[in-house]
């Protein structure tokens, strides 16, 4: 039986929700008898990112599993990559366009369309709403912004009035959250769409004495998400299942090379949960 | 021992850069001479990394060190192609393969320079 | 001797590098842990490059040590403008300098490279 | 009285004419006592000659002497590196719009217009000339095509009837004249432009049999090519001073960094040659 090497490239190696997705793919790793490589930028960058993909393609490694952060520039790398004969499969952001085999995440668009519903169900009367999104370069990030706008549509009441971007990290949708404010002080909801927005945006309205009178729903569970849900000053988030799309990344890319048919889309659950439905 | 590896990966270096430049002289140059020097340090950079697997690897480094073997591998390939384009004539293709080379050797040199900088931490 | 001259060079690419990915997290993250760990990283590679004018420069090498000792300099100065820019939060200086230390980064860990490949052929 | 550290970049480091710029940098640089550096692309190559440049600014030296190969791209960079306080000269090709403080070399347009008029003056009736240019992209060879072109515009008998470039190698410059000659037959004139060029034009005039109905005009004085011009295989050769560009580079450099004042324009001598200049 081969000792098949994979490469998990990730957005950001360190970010929390990634190091989820590194360990589920881990623990099938291990299961399967698999060389796990986890690489990829420290801070996101599309460059370094590509390249870490060009690397793994170079070092003739048996399977690729990485997001599709970008139709026009990962297209025709995934693409070059399979012509190389290594196999493709994207993981948590898709590529819908390349010819990459398989994708296991999210329905990203689906996700928030979800969160526009969850906004209009739990709220009343005019909202002004603004957005932090990850990256704006980013599918999935947009996929998240546009099923939102296209699920608040259907009521006049909900109005977008600003949108920033993160850079997946804290400390930005802090900055951003805190630049939207002085500059749109009526906003009355927030929507996070990667995982540390509404960690930061939350940080913010508190150091502010905003937190009762404006909503907001991010994305994921992570520890300290959960925490703001529980104490009510987040209330609502869309939960994702990383752990899961790392360990099935793993699973079919090895039934991949085991020349198995395998399903070209695996859609993972999302759902959005309130404080009510924690455990 | 410790020494004995840096030698290895920096001779590896050396000769990816050799290589390198030997093709790059062959292409703009045309002249056989380099051609013949391409065909000797190609082939003493594939014995050079068969060394790899019984003086360099060991269980911490194993990833790193197959990755780095096999881009040496990858490197050669694109060499070859290279060279097979550009005697055909397939101005496209030779150009293609140039770029990849120049894009590998790259790549090598930075491994190069990680498997230093853990043997460092090793030392 | 060849081997110590090894360990130096190496330490020293190595620091380049930690102290490129401090500056990167401080600009991205912005958290204080990681401003000081900038500090004590630079300070590490200021020490590390004086080794380089009492261990690795010789009268064959000399040209291209004294280049590598001016090159880390230039480095740390373009690392201490982003961060001065940074904080001033003037975004064009800062991101011009951040690339400036990106590239010289990229210089001083070619120099290694051919430094090192020096040192094998006089061993 | 110190040590001054000055780097030298030419085209190509191991061209035979950048040899005798060389060699007069390092006589000067041996009188004057400094440290001459030569570093460079091995084939022409303006990325890696850009990338030598910046690396010797990082490196701090004390001065840089290159050629202003293109306005586009050199004198942002020539800028840069003086506004860093190091000082830039060019030589054998200016950069007229830079701040870069001295030019030492040829004035290519009049060194063109002298092979215009040479030709005119060697030859009668119809002539279709065909010009191999070191470089397209290279502001002195441009500069000798434009003032070639000037020159024989005095007179309709001449016709420029093709141009290509050789990448300042002498197989390119073989190749490109049999490629010309394929096509147009009736070329009875080649005009050289780079040094190499006339030692490729002439091969193939001779491996043809043509060597004694097409006439030849060239750069530079190559001892191959004074070989040429001794035993009639070309008519004519513009020279240059290499080694003086050389040498007085390093002279310039010296007076600068002194705080001297110097010429800025500093063109050295350049006049057509034939067989009976020959000494
Ligand atoms: O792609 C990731 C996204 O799914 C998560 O929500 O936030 C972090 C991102 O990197
Ligand atoms: O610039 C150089 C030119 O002056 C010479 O004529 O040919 C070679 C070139 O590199």
């Amino acid at each position: 039986k081969p000792n098949y090497h994979l490469v998990l490239v990730p957005e950001e190696i360190n970010n929390d929700y990634w190091k989820l997705v590194e360990k589920g793919a881990r623990s099938a790793a291990e299961k399967l008898g698999v060389t796990l490589e986890y690489a990829g930028p420290k801070q996101a960058n599309l460059e370094e990112h590509m390249r870490t993909i060009e690397m793994a393609a170079a070092a003739k490694v048996d399977g690729i599993m990485t997001q599709g952060l970008s139709e026009e520039q990962f297209t025709p790398l995934i693409n070059s990559t399979i012509q190389k004969g290594i196999p493709v499969i994207t993981v948590d952001t898709d590529a819908p366009k390349s010819e990459r085999l398989a994708y296991i995440g999210t329905d990203n668009y689906y996700a928030g369309l979800l969160a526009g519903k969850a906004l209009l169900a739990d709220t009343e009367g005019e909202v002004n709403v603004a957005i932090i999104t990850g990256r704006f370069d980013a599918t999935h990030q947009k996929l998240r912004v546009e099923g939102f706008k296209d699920a608040i549509k259907e009521q006049d009441r909900v109005k977008v009035t600003a949108i920033e971007d993160s850079h997946i990290t804290r400390i930005q949708a802090a900055e951003k959250t805190y630049k939207i404010l002085q500059e749109y002080p009526d906003v009355t909801a927030f929507y996070g769409t990667s995982a540390l927005d509404a960690i930061g945006i939350s940080q913010v309205l508190e150091q502010m004495g905003k937190t009762d009178n404006v909503y907001v729903i991010g994305f994921d569970i992570l520890p300290e998400t959960i925490k703001l849900l529980q104490s009510g000053k987040i209330e609502a988030t869309v939960i994702q299942q990383p752990y899961e799309m790392g360990y099935r990344s793993v699973e079919t890319m090895v039934q991949i090379l085991e020349g198995k048919t395998i399903d070209e889309i695996n859609h993972t659950e999302t759902k959005v949960i309130h404080r009510e439905d924690l455990p | 021992d410790s020494f004995e590896r840096f030698i290895i990966l920096n001779q590896i270096s050396k000769q990816t850069t050799e290589v390198h430049e030997s093709i790059n002289a062959y292409v703009i140059e045309k002249s056989p001479r380099y051609l013949d020097d391409y065909h000797s340090l190609r082939d003493q950079l594939m014995n050079e990394k068969e060394k790899l697997i019984g003086k360099v690897e060991n269980k911490d480094n194993y990833p790193t060190v197959t990755n780095y073997y096999n881009m040496i591998e990858s490197f050669l390939e694109e060499c070859e192609r290279t060279i097979e384009a550009f005697q055909a004539e397939d101005l496209n293709q030779y150009s293609f393969h140039l770029n990849e080379a120049a894009k590998v050797s790259r790549f090598i040199q930075d491994t190069t320079l990680s498997l230093l900088n853990s043997e460092l931490t090793s030392y």
